[in-house]
């Protein structure tokens, strides 16, 4: 059987003037990890379930991308951090949204999948469910970049004068 | 925005998607990522698919499900479906949307209608790329 494996890392990228050459290379080299732990899986065995748990959570944790650490802020300044996942094999699935703390989100979407109690959970219920099943959590300060500090501020500026801000504010 | 859609080698498909939402949104607001069908949905036999963009939207065409449904109801490949999408039913909302997707066989598609996405791929002959713009880098496994 074949296997394959893709992956993106949020779109609105803007033109290649935008970031330095060193956050370029950073976000394609943490895409190349990402490729690499999900197709380690694959190639062993492994689900596609795994497969694409692994990939998500190593874009989770490089500041490069609009996910775990390095998540854009709301309107108050905070991280409230969506996922889910689901398996084409049975259409069972998993996701939760509006957490605070939970550092790899995912991996709180596949547990939840794997529960079998809901598909869905939100807000402290999802934070206290990833707690009671031993999964690592944060302060909100894990999940800040300066960069998206900086990207808050100028959209709040951009939203006070009533001009227009740039792709990147806008998006993640 | 990531996510990632995989076939394993027993034939099976998985989607998984993970966001932090979009600067400056609205407290409590939910995208499409966490909305199984929209942003996030896959079914063996047909396709994986993870999205990315103004996720009202995603929701709102039921995107993940619709590209299936395509696939699976008008027996559109998966280059047809995604690009229907991406490029014909959101763009024309001038809202920037991508997403990667996998059919049965391993096909990827990863359409977009913004200047670039971030996105990565492995195809079923074990060669990996990754790519932000138009240019396509070859990474090792």
């Amino acid at each position: 059987m074949k296997i394959a494996l893709a992956i993106h890392g949020g779109c609105g990228v803007m033109p290649e003037n935008s970031m330095t050459p060193e956050e370029w290379a950073g976000a394609r080299r943490d895409l190349g990890a990402a490729l690499r732990a999900g197709y380690a899986l694959l190639k062993t065995g492994g689900s596609a379930v795994d497969a694409v748990e692994a990939a998500v959570v190593v874009m989770e944790d490089s500041p490069h991308f609009n996910a775990g650490h390095g998540a854009a802020l709301n309107e108050n300044g905070a991280h409230e951090l969506d996922a889910s996942i689901m398996d084409g094999a049975t259409l069972e699935a998993g996701a939760i949204s509006a957490s605070h703390a939970i550092r790899n989100p995912v991996k709180a979407a596949r547990l939840l999948m794997e529960d079998g109690r809901a598909v869905y959970i939100t807000g402290p219920a999802a934070d206290r469910f990833a707690e009671e099943k031993g999964l690592p959590v944060e302060p909100q300060s894990y999940f800040t970049t300066q960069k998206r500090v900086d990207a808050l501020q100028a959209m709040k500026r951009h939203a006070a004068a009533g001009t227009e801000g740039t792709e990147n504010e806008k998006h993640g | 925005t990531v996510g990632a859609v995989a076939l394993d080698a027993a034939g099976h498909l998985a989607a998984a998607t993970s966001t932090g939402g979009y600067t400056n949104k609205p407290d409590g607001r939910v995208g499409d990522s966490p909305v199984i069908g929209a942003g996030t949905y896959a079914r063996d036999g047909v396709c994986a698919v993870s999205g990315t963009g103004k996720g009202e939207f995603f929701i709102r065409y039921v995107v993940g499900h619709e590209i299936a449904s395509r696939m699976a109801y008008l027996k559109q490949d998966i280059a047809v479906a995604t690009d229907g999408l991406i490029n014909h039913d959101l763009a024309p909302h001038q809202i920037g949307a991508g997403l990667v997707a996998l059919d049965a066989q391993g096909i990827v598609a990863a359409p977009y209608n913004t200047p670039g996405m971030f996105r990565g791929w492995v195809t079923p002959e074990g060669k990996a790329f990754v790519a932000t713009h138009e240019e396509v880098y070859e990474v090792e496994l």
